[in-house]
């Protein structure tokens, strides 16, 4: 089957972008810090933020484009994305970082370090409705 | 004279990706 076109670039990690916070702080999202995305989960009533590990980064099937295989949540579920190596995650205590940083700078101006395996990204879940 | 012009506002949680794992049936 022909190849699928990689994900379009999402807007909101240009610098500068305006982030709007669950209690309704607007940051910019080179400012946002690990305690933004906490505190707006434990406001949300349906998102959970898990920390999911980076187990492994492979080239993917195409260029510009990384495998990321993640260790999800406390049962550490693998999770496997395919993802533009200028996509940024954020990493707990460290800020936004993407497999090729350099790319992520020229393409959003967005400040962004080296993801690594090891690394604790956020990433979120529907909470269970009880 | 200024032109108002509209900024785009991004809620928090566009910006996390979403790694829940599939549920086994």
């Amino acid at each position: 089957s022909p190849a699928a076109p990689p994900p379009a670039l999402p807007p909101y990690f240009t610098k500068g972008s305006i982030i709007q916070l669950a209690d309704g702080e607007l940051k910019k999202v080179e400012e946002l810090r690990t305690e933004d995305f906490i505190q707006s989960a434990e406001i949300s009533s349906d998102l959970k933020i898990d920390s999911s590990t980076v187990e492994r980064i492979e080239d993917g099937p195409r260029p510009g484009i990384a495998l990321i295989q993640f260790a999800v949540g406390e049962h550490r579920a693998q999770v496997s994305v395919e993802v533009r190596v200028e996509y940024p995650f954020f990493v707990f205590g460290q800020g936004w970082s993407s497999c090729c940083p350099d790319r992520t700078s020229q393409l959003f101006d967005l400040p962004c370090s080296k993801l690594s395996v090891g690394d604790v990204c956020i990433s979120l879940t529907l909470r269970e409705l009880k | 004279n200024v032109e108002p012009r509209s900024v785009a506002v991004f809620p928090w949680h566009s910006l996390v990706p979403f790694l829940a794992p599939s549920q086994p049936d």
